[in-house]
Formats: C-alpha cells, structure tokens, sequence
C-alpha cells in the first residue's frame, strides 16, 4: 500500500516574518510619503499670461512704445495695483511676480498683456489658478485710483515656463537674473 | 574695471565682447537681434568686418555664444585720436536668439534726464588696473553719474567733457572702467527695475584716478542717429 507521502510544513521564524512585514510596511510608507510631498506639499512655479482692457484712454501710439514715457507710466501704475493685489489677497503666499509685458493703444482704451508667476503645489494647481482669476477680476473691478478698468476683459491662461522666457526676453533691459539693490 | 566684482551668469545679457582676430578688444551691448552699440575708437587701423566677432556670456572664452559681424558703421564726425562722437554701430550677419543670458537692453529716449548722483551700473571685461591684469569672469561696478561742470572743473578735466558726454564714477576715484571697457554699456535700472543704456565706455585717463572719473558717450545725445541707422 501505498503511504501517503506527508510533507512536514517547516514554519517560517517568527523574526522573519516580522522583518518581512516591516519591510512591507517600509515601502508603502515611503510610496506613500513620496506621493503626498510631491502631489499637495512640494511648490510649483506656474506661469501665467492675461490680459485686460484699461478704459477711457485717448489713442497715443507711444503706449506701444516699450521705452516711452506713456508706457512705463502706465506700466508702473498697473504693475504696482496687481502686485498689491495679490500681496493683499489670500493666496499672498502663492504669489512671486508679475509684470506688464505691452500695451496695445485702442480707440479710447489701453489693452495690457501681463506675465505673472505663482508658486502652488500641483494638487491645488487648479484652485489657485481659479483664486488667481478672482482676484484680478476684482481688481479689475475696484475703480479706486485714476483708472477705470473693464473686468469682463480679463483673459487668463497657463503657458510653460519656456513661452514665459521668451517673452520676457523679447522684452529690453529685463533680466532673468536679478542682482543686488543698486544705489539709484 | 577697476574696483568691481564678477558679474553673475545672466546678470548683464546685453554685454557682449568684441573681438578682434579672436582677441577681446571692447565691450559692446546688444540693443536689437542684429545691432549693437560700441565706441568708434575700438575699430581704430581696422574696420574690415571680417576681422571681428562678437561674443556673449560672462566669459569672454570660451564664449557662450559667437556671432559674425556684417558690417561697421562709424560716427560720421567721430575723428581718430579725439573723443567726440566716438560711437559706432555694428550689425551682425545672423540674428541673436535671445534667452535669459543673451538679450537686448533699453534704450532711452533721446529727451530722458538722467540726474547727476545717479546710481548707474559699469560692466566689462577690462583691465583690474592701469596696464594691469584682465579677467576672466565679466566685472561689475556701481558707480554715480558726476555733474559736467564738476567733471570740468581745473583739477578734473578742465572743459575737455562736452554735452554729448557724461561722466560717472567718483571724484575720489577707486571704482572706474578702465582698458579693455571701452564700448561697454553703462546702465541705469528705472524704478520698473527696466535697465536703460546710459552711457558707452569711451576714455578717461588711467583708471581710477582720483579727480579723474571715467568719461562716457552720453546715449540720449545719439539716439536720433542710433535710430537713423538701425531703425530702433
């Protein structure tokens, strides 16, 4: 007759299943960790280019004069009204730099294009972009100051960080590279 | 220059190095993707254009970035061994592709004041000193722009600074551009932190000395012309 060959079941150690556990457990812990620093924790820079319309401005071809004094006016006054803006806004933190990049002269209205950058981690990429939008729109809206600005104008769009470079460097005198503050 | 520091990459992209047979001869700015602006005194005894190259970057070599030069156009009054209108424009064969280390700076308006005490900006590849050494890495210096008439003084130089000239440096000296800055941008940065070309490294004598401050082409005094030959 035949007699059933019994296999004896060897059990592994109870260390090594502990250490087999652990290491599981080590794995998804640093998966898992990797995934939340990079996805909601690590910052992003976000470029961003927009535009809107600046009101009740009798046509002068010199706005779109880079170097003239009705550009660089005009610019100032923009580019200081976003950055308090924002400075004064709850996504603060978010928020790096913006500048007028030109001006095109309509009749009886300017139309500003403006590069800004923003910092976010990409899970909120989306949110910050709508906080963004907001809070032009209300800038845009506040007719506090000299200008009257139309808010239904605003245009906002994500472009990469490659098409911001461009078109700041087909700005003059702008650099990428700031150096110390300077004695003016 | 005398008494600067060296220049982060990108911090200056419009400086370039105008080279003669290879060798660094002057500085020069970019103010458009073919034009550029230099002193009428660099193309001294030579002014074929096959015989310079102009480079871009922080170091002269190896460069960051080499363009042949088409053509060179000199101030039509500018007279060798003299210091007026010593101004000249050179036009590249191929157009500059303008990234965050190379593109183009401002230029003023031919009615912009820029006010004695000014802080303005000197950047080139010349001498540390007088007939000393050169360096490597591009130089920077905050210097002032100095008043004509103290710049005219007796001590100073004596009336030889006329309108279409600007001084900046200091009175008592130490900081200047020296040899080898020659056509090299001095700039101002509006209150847009925009920069504007301001002056061109022309002469001054020695470097540094005191009572005896760097002396530049004043740009507002040629932008008309700087317009009637490139078109910006």
């Amino acid at each position: 007759m035949y007699r059933p060959v019994t296999t004896s079941r060897t059990s592994l150690p109870l260390w090594m299943i502990a250490l087999i556990v652990f290491g599981v457990l080590a794995i998804l812990g640093v998966t898992i960790g990797l995934l939340v620093h990079f996805l909601a924790v690590e910052n992003t820079t976000y470029n961003y280019r927009g535009s809107f319309k600046v009101l009740n401005i009798p046509y002068n071809r010199n706005y779109e004069r880079e170097t003239s004094p009705e550009n660089n006016y005009l610019s100032e006054i923009l580019e200081t009204k976003i950055a308090d803006a924002f400075h004064s806004s709850s996504i603060y933190r978010q928020y790096i730099n913006s500048q007028v990049i030109t001006l095109v002269p309509e009749n009886n209205s300017v139309t500003a294009h403006i590069w800004l950058l923003f910092k976010a981690p990409r899970s909120t990429k989306e949110n910050t972009r709508r906080r963004i939008e907001s809070v032009l729109h209300q800038m845009l809206s506040n007719h506090s100051g000299s200008l009257t600005t139309d808010p239904n104008s605003l245009r906002l769009m994500e472009i990469s960080k490659a098409d911001a470079e461009k078109i700041i460097n087909s700005r003059c005198g702008r650099r990428a590279r700031m150096s110390a503050t300077y004695d003016r | 220059v005398k008494g600067g520091s060296n220049a982060l990459e990108g911090e200056w992209p419009w400086q370039a190095s105008l080279k003669k047979n290879g060798q660094h001869r002057c500085g020069a700015s970019l103010i458009s993707e073919r034009y550029l602006v230099t002193a009428a005194h660099c193309f001294r005894m030579a002014q074929n254009p096959k015989n310079y190259t102009v480079s871009f970057g922080t170091k002269v070599s190896p460069p960051y970035m080499q363009h042949y030069v088409q053509q060179i156009i000199i101030h039509e009054d500018y007279i060798q061994g003299e210091h007026h209108d010593d101004i000249a424009i050179i036009l590249l064969t191929e157009k500059v592709i303008f990234k965050n280390d190379v593109h183009r700076v401002c230029l003023p308006e031919a009615t912009q004041i820029f006010l004695p005490g000014e802080g303005v900006v000197v950047t080139g590849w010349g001498a540390f000193s007088y007939n000393g050494k050169y360096p490597v890495l591009l130089q920077k210096a905050p210097v002032k722009i100095i008043d004509t008439n103290t710049c005219n003084s007796r001590e100073a130089y004596d009336g030889l600074v006329q309108d279409t000239m600007l001084c900046a440096g200091y009175m008592e000296g130490n900081i200047d551009a020296c040899q080898g800055d020659s056509g090299g941008p001095l700039v101002y940065p509006n209150s847009r932190n925009i920069w504007y070309l301001v002056g061109i490294v022309s002469w001054g004598v020695e470097c540094g000395k005191v009572n005896k401050p760097g002396v530049y082409v004043r740009v507002t005094a040629y932008r008309n012309w700087i317009a009637s030959k490139t078109g910006i």
